[in-house]
């Protein structure tokens, strides 16, 4: 898969768990479940201090594997919002 | 804001509490110019003690006891060359709605001489925490995240948000929804703008019943631009015009008659003045009639020395050179007196001020509801100022930021929700310094049950364009009973809305359950407005559960009272509330039936009302009705 094929999603994964928490460690470890070794190139920034999710670059195909998966609330194209 | 707060009533001398020095709000917004007046920390001490966030370090920007802290987000990392890779605001917006919410007082403050007077935010001592996450290319839901995640642990008190979509998305893939739904689960309201894109119904993006939607409406304060014919004749359009011409009249010629051949333009295209589309030869030094509204930019690229644009707007914008928007009827006349004179000339003048006797009402471009995501949640909340409002700016841009602008000014003058929101936020951030506990819905009631409803004659799309009514911060501060929701009332809500247990206990993080038992109607959300969608031309029947707090009088009795025009029915049950102590919770039932004929447009929706008074406070809801097809 060419880098060209992929986008830059949300993964947006509900309240942040309770504790210390690493939360690259746990968004790398989703990444590679679905993209194999190489996930952890994917991730591109991790939420963590108020909430649970990260921002990855992915295929379509990539997105709906991982919204499918246990603990993936949802997962959506990132996108351009303007001023109003 | 030289005119907004007195015309909400909220003057500079209005009480206030120590405690509003220990508020802090996170603008999410360009970012800063920190060296404008209004921002100034004097008299500040250092930042409450609640702050857990930084100032990022970046080259020429630093913090203040005023702005205590600064970060800026841009995960693509591809920068625009205007953009400044630091908190500092190069397009003027954040600057803008930062002021309007908790900006310094600075006497004298204007555009030109445009809009003179105080400028202030609505709660001038204040913190503010800015979150950049605007940029040229405009703002990401990355960064928009990015920035609700660290605002929220940062400790700010409330989140001020003038961004949104092009249409309404579902809760949770909608990152300003998410965003706004952990700051309420952390005690944090969040102030959204409905969005420009009225007066098409349906057109509110920011819907989220844990989140302020707030529409734009006007203040009495309304600019006008003068053009004089050369047969005397003088017109009056709209516009910002801040140049006095220095000729008494110049040449006026028609877009249609200038095409720029050259490059392939014709009369067809060049009538609207568009970019490239003008031939410069022919409009150097002159006053173009464009049949349309446009940035200016073509007229200005191509030497004109002002233009006519023949559109009626109900808001006055910024043009990189002399504009006035006229009516249909003016602009024809101005048309005809160019097509009859061998020499036509015409001067447009700088922009005057004058009291608009109508205001407020809701303007054209703010979006309207009904909620295009839960039906029965009414959208937008409420109204506030957004129309030609003066308030900082940047001096790292010019007026309108169009290339030949080259008016560098401290304040300037803009319309938009952008700018009602910040009202609105810092009405809330008023109240929460009177009541640090209190929560955001509990804040968000206090809002909208004290917003006084407008006129029907004048805003014909009713609740959709202004929800509750006006803003009336001081009003806010007694609301007398409050309609209070928290997490679990918001997940009963979010279940009946077809969210799995599963998907709740992932953004809840406890052990929250949807059951039959539990999953909550959009009618039975505690909301401090009621809303019932009906099929066209059926009877439909709704019963809407709610429970007030009395945060007034320690013993009172509260007696509904309800509005319904023809075709509404509401009854409440029971009609009297008497309470003891102040916390005090009681509930009631609000029934409603709805038969709307809905056969044409002016009858789709009915306005109704149910006001508890004590004698002292007015608890005011809208109740409405409305046939969706």
């Amino acid at each position: 898969v060419s880098d060209d094929d992929r986008k830059v999603y949300i993964v947006y994964m509900g309240e942040r768990p309770n504790g210390e928490f690493s939360a690259e460690r746990l968004h790398i470890n989703i990444l590679e479940q679905v993209l194999g070794s190489g996930g952890s190139s994917s991730l591109l920034h991790s939420y963590h201090r108020s909430f649970n999710g990260f921002v990855a670059k992915l295929t379509n195909d990539d997105a709906h594997k991982l919204a499918n998966m246990e603990g993936i609330v949802s997962v959506f194209p990132n996108q351009m919002k303007q001023l109003h | 804001t030289t005119r907004s707060w007195d015309f909400m009533g909220f003057s500079k001398n209005v009480i206030r509490t120590n405690l509003e020095s220990n508020i802090i709000i996170g603008m999410l917004d360009t970012g800063i110019w920190p060296e404008s007046e209004s921002f100034n920390d004097e008299g500040f001490g250092p930042p409450p003690k609640k702050w857990k966030g930084i100032c990022q370090k970046s080259s020429n920007f630093t913090c203040n006891n005023k702005i205590i802290g600064a970060r800026y987000y841009k995960a693509d990392k591809n920068f625009h060359p205007t953009d400044i890779q630091s908190p500092r605001d190069s397009e003027g917006h954040g600057s803008h709605t930062s002021s309007i919410a908790a900006g310094a007082l600075v006497h004298k403050a204007s555009l030109s001489g445009l809009a003179s007077g105080l400028a202030r935010g609505g709660v001038p001592s204040a913190r503010i925490a800015v979150y950049k996450i605007c940029w040229a290319d405009g703002c990401s839901d990355a960064d928009i995240l990015a920035a609700f995640d660290d605002a929220i642990a940062d400790g700010v008190d409330v989140i001020s948000l003038s961004v949104g979509g092009s249409f309404a998305i579902d809760y949770f893939n909608d990152s300003i929804a998410i965003g706004a739904f952990h700051s309420m689960k952390n005690g944090i309201l969040t102030s959204n703008s409905a969005g420009n894109s009225g007066p098409q119904l349906a057109s509110i993006t920011n819907v989220s019943p844990w989140s302020l939607s707030v529409a734009a409406s006007t203040i009495d304060r309304k600019f006008f631009t003068e053009v004089k014919l050369g047969n005397g004749e003088i017109y009056k359009g709209t516009s910002i015009n801040t140049v006095e011409l220095k000729h008494n009249l110049y040449p006026l010629i028609y877009g249609g008659d200038a095409p720029n051949t050259k490059k392939g333009y014709d009369s067809s295209e060049s009538r609207y003045c568009s970019e490239d589309s003008l031939d410069k030869a022919l409009v150097k030094g002159k006053i173009v009639l464009c049949d349309s509204v446009n940035s200016g930019e073509g007229p200005l690229a191509a030497g004109a020395v002002g233009a006519i644009m023949q559109y009626y707007l109900d808001s006055a914008f910024n043009f990189p050179l002399p504009v006035s928007c006229l009516g249909s009827d003016d602009g024809t006349d101005v048309s005809t007196y160019l097509n009859t004179t061998r020499k036509p000339k015409a001067n447009i003048l700088k922009s005057i001020e004058e009291k608009d006797e109508q205001a407020p009402y809701v303007i054209s471009f703010s979006s309207r509801g009904p909620n295009p995501i839960t039906y029965d949640i009414l959208k937008p909340d409420l109204t506030a100022p957004g129309v030609d409002i003066l308030a900082a700016w940047s001096q790292g841009t010019t007026v309108t930021g169009y290339e030949g602008d080259n008016r560098i000014v401290p304040y300037n003058i803009l319309s938009g929700t952008s700018m009602s929101c910040p009202h609105a936020t810092a009405a809330a951030a008023y109240i929460k310094s009177f009541n640090p506990t209190w929560s955001p819905a509990a804040i968000k009631s206090a809002l909208m049950t004290t917003a006084v409803p407008l006129s029907l004659e004048t805003n014909t799309d009713a609740e959709f364009a202004f929800g509750s009514g006006h803003l009336v911060p001081s009003s806010a501060l007694d609301p007398g009973l409050i309609y209070d929701a928290g997490e679990i009332d918001y997940v009963k809500f979010l279940c009946g809305q077809g969210y799995d247990t599963e998907t709740v206990r992932l953004v809840t993080g406890d052990r929250s359950k949807c059951s039959d038992s539990i999953n909550g109607t959009a009618w039975d959300l505690n909301y401090p407005s009621f809303a019932l969608s009906a099929t066209p031309g059926k009877s439909t029947r709704r019963v809407f559960h709610r429970t007030v707090t009395n945060v007034g009088s320690g013993v009172s009795i509260y007696k509904a009272t309800v509005k319904a025009p023809p075709g509404l029915e509401i009854e409440v049950q029971p009609n009297l509330l008497g309470f003891k102590a102040i916390g005090e919770m009681k509930s009631f039932i609000v029934k409603v039936k709805a038969k709307i004929d809905g056969n044409n447009i002016t009858n789709m929706m009915l306005s109704g009302s149910l006001i508890w008074d004590d004698g002292l406070h007015q608890v005011k809801s809208p109740v409405v009705a409305f046939a969706l097809e």
